[in-house]
């Protein structure tokens, strides 16, 4: 039986849904800021990362860690990646954000 | 209304409409509690803009300018597919839509557990009006870090972002008025505190001075916080507050009420057992009806009432009207500055213990009066001038209506 520590078994229920793949390592930082725009390229929708790690994703995490209260070192220490895995809003911000897109509005929503 | 930048920046209409759209109903609260939510989070900008916010219940095809929906992964037609659990919570398109993930534990905004939707509303609320991610402490716009305080406001800085693409709000009111209780406190002591309370149409605020903002929530009906009063359209409010008298008269219309300070109603009958309202010429004789506005002058004990271009005073220890009264307000009140007055038609007259001065409101401006002290350091200035013109939303701040369906 799935462990459970809360009476009405709540945390089952959050560990039953699927999960964010975390940010974890250099690839999904560099995902991450590419998203939130934190590089140059508009993350909206998501574009591809920047190829490699170099003096512009190093800029983008100092950018990012400054906003969060974090010492601007720019490098991934486990402080900054707890703070790009934590709960946010999907608007884009950083320098390469500003205010969420325009009229991108959905489709038709489908008929269930 | 367009920006500096491309595409609109901000919506032209002052009454939006929104829908939390069948399709994309959460699966952990219930519709109504989600609607409810959604409800005080538009309110919430509602009560610091000129905006007002109604939600769409009728055809599913009616058009509406906001609609918000929960979705999981790919949802809703959207391009921008949910991450699962985690990291993203919501998004929302300036001008358009919000999706929530509802992969996401949203929670009341009772609740001490998961995200509290109200928070994530009212941020996602605020990119579809136009604000970006704002990375200082303490603003709704962060893009992270969702605290589960339940008793978050928007802070002065939030509004001025806000305020910055829509404007503020201002008068007219009908009338202001510092609302005078007398206390005693443990140690028997007599304290004299005030509240300040802006009418306007069916609704009031209490504008709490200190903090320069209306209290939180309102504006309230009326008829709810002041029992006996009309629902709605005051003329003018008086307080004869000097030795040995303590009365309170609202007036609307040809009528008057006499309120009940300790009983926080209107008096149902007068002194001689005849019930309230009255006519004002019963207890006022000489002055007109209807007014305009009206305040107590402590120094003189008189009454002076605002009817058009006429100024009327009423000597309340001798119960008649003064003369050589009436008189033309630019000559009873002259200007400071000429030309600028009100020169007549005022909306309200504001007797302030906040401010230790008198002031008359016309539309979004007010003119302050000549004080004692304004004399003493200047012996030049006219006894009962009116200095120039200031704008009402550069004094009062944020006293805002909200649509009418928002009330409690």
């Amino acid at each position: 039986e799935k462990l459970f520590h809360r009476r009405d078994r709540s945390d089952l229920e959050v560990a039953a849904l699927p999960r964010a793949p975390p940010v974890a390592d250099l690839p999904s930082a560099q995902e991450f800021l590419s998203k939130y725009g934190w590089t140059r390229r508009s993350p909206w929708p998501a574009a591809p990362p920047p190829a490699a790690a170099g003096p512009a994703f190093a800029e983008a995490v100092r950018g990012f860690q400054r906003v969060n209260g974090l010492p601007a070192t720019g490098r991934l220490d486990e402080a900054t990646v707890a703070a790009m895995n934590g709960p946010r809003c999907g608007v884009p911000d950083g320098p390469a954000g500003g205010p969420a897109p325009a009229g991108a509005r959905p489709r038709a929503f489908p008929r269930r | 209304r367009r920006g500096a930048g491309p595409g609109p920046s901000a919506f032209s209409r002052r009454t939006l409409r929104w829908r939390l759209v069948g399709e994309g109903y959460s699966s952990q609260l219930s519709v109504d509690e989600q609607r409810a939510v959604l409800r005080s989070a538009f309110r919430m900008w509602s009560e610091v803009t000129p905006l007002q916010f109604q939600e769409e219940l009728g055809a599913r095809a009616a058009p509406v300018d906001v609609r918000l929906a929960f979705g999981r992964g790919r949802h809703l037609g959207c391009p921008r597919a949910f991450d699962g659990s985690g990291q993203e919570f919501a998004h929302a398109w300036r001008l358009g839509d919000v999706h929530f993930d509802d992969d996401e534990h949203f929670t009341s905004p009772s609740s001490d557990r998961g995200l509290n939707l109200l928070r994530v509303a009212v941020h996602e609320i605020g990119h579809v009006l136009g604000l970006p991610h704002i990375h200082r402490p303490g603003s709704i716009m962060r893009p992270n870090s969702v605290p589960r305080d339940p008793g978050f406001e928007l802070d002065p800085a939030d509004r001025k972002a806000i305020q910055k693409l829509y404007g503020s709000c201002t008068g007219p009111f009908d009338a202001v008025f510092d609302w005078i209780r007398t206390e005693r406190s443990p140690f028997g002591e007599r304290l004299v505190r005030f509240n300040t309370y802006f009418f306007r149409g069916g609704w009031y605020w209490l504008y709490e001075n200190q903090k320069n903002r209306t209290r939180y929530g309102d504006p309230i009906p009326v008829v709810t916080g002041w029992r006996g009063l009309p629902a709605r359209d005051l003329d003018a409010f008086v307080h004869v507050w000097s030795w040995g008298r303590d009365e309170r008269y609202f007036f609307k219309g040809d009528r008057y009420w006499r309120y009940d300070s300790d009983g926080d109603r209107t008096y149902a009958e007068d002194e001689r057992g005849r019930a309230y309202p009255r006519p004002i010429s019963e207890r006022f004789p000489g002055i007109p009806s209807p007014l305009d506005a009206a305040f107590y002058d402590r120094r003189s004990q008189w009454i002076y009432f605002f009817k058009g271009a006429l100024v009327f005073a009423f000597d309340v220890q001798e119960n008649r009207a003064v003369s050589p009264y009436p008189q033309r307000l630019a000559v009873a009140f002259p200007a400071v500055a000429p030309p600028s007055h009100p020169a007549g038609h005022l909306d309200a007259a504001y007797h302030s213990y906040a401010h230790g001065a008198v002031f008359l409101l016309k539309g979004s401006r007010y003119w302050r009066v000549v004080g004692d002290a304004d004399r003493r350091r200047d012996p030049a200035l006219p006894v009962n001038g009116l200095f120039p013109a200031e704008p009402v939303s550069e004094r009062w701040f944020d006293i805002c209506d909200v649509h009418p369906s928002a009330l409690n």
